[in-house]
């Protein structure tokens, strides 16, 4: 998975 | 380092507001589009725990904001001259919501909120930009402020090259507008360092 869709940064 | 530069710019802020008993230099309008990119990015708040940390971070990136907003409409009311602070932020809100339509990750709400706080976060700093522009000089404390607001966002780019090799992730829209927004600040950070560094007051030429 290339897409970050996980919001884990600010 | 980002997080922590963003976490120093608010204390470097509301230290300049409480020692001077002003917030003279301070664009209320760029501290307003902050109090709504981060309403917009950290609604998730209700239903996507990361960490203990992060949530504290949202926490206090929204009450801060909210904070300032205050000190400057109502505390040091006074010190705050609109006709300085003349930038029309409806040519950065309509924009950033189309680019917000158009890039997500999902066509959703809150997907769209997320990515048009994104794009807002890049360009919220213009008014303040613009302000100091039509001034021409800035407090070293305001400068100080603006380094390490500026420094924030172009700190998590090596994080972006990281996660990219390390977790294999990238996230394209965070990257882009991360790199307008430091883009933005390269004309101020010039004259930060040949200036403001070298013990010289913050002046643009004529």
């Amino acid at each position: 998975e290339i897409l970050r869709t996980e919001k884990d940064e600010l | 380092a980002g997080d922590i530069s963003h976490l120093a710019s608010i204390v470097i802020l509301l230290h300049k507001i409480y020692t001077s008993h002003s917030c003279r230099g301070i664009s209320f309008k760029t501290q307003a589009l902050y109090v709504l990119v981060f309403l917009t990015r950290y609604l998730d708040l209700f239903w996507h725990w990361v960490s203990l940390y992060n949530t504290a971070m949202k926490v206090f990136f929204i009450a801060s904001s909210v904070y300032v907003l205050y000190l400057m409409k109502y505390k040091y009311r006074p010190t705050h001259d609109p006709s300085i602070d003349t930038f029309k932020v409806e040519y950065l809100l309509g924009p950033c919501l189309i680019l917000g339509l158009i890039f997500n990750y999902e066509f959703k709400f809150t997907e769209i909120l997320w990515s048009f706080s994104i794009w807002l976060e890049a360009v919220a700093i213009l008014p303040q930009l613009f302000m100091l522009q039509r001034t021409g000089e800035a407090e070293a404390i305001t400068t100080h402020y603006l380094a390490a607001l500026g420094a924030y966002r172009a700190l998590y780019i090596p994080n972006w090259i990281w996660r990219y090799f390390g977790d294999n992730v990238v996230d394209p829209i965070a990257v882009v507008a991360g790199l307008v927004q430091t883009g933005l600040y390269l004309d101020f950070f010039y004259v930060y360092f040949t200036k403001v560094l070298q013990g010289q007051k913050f002046e643009l030429p004529a």
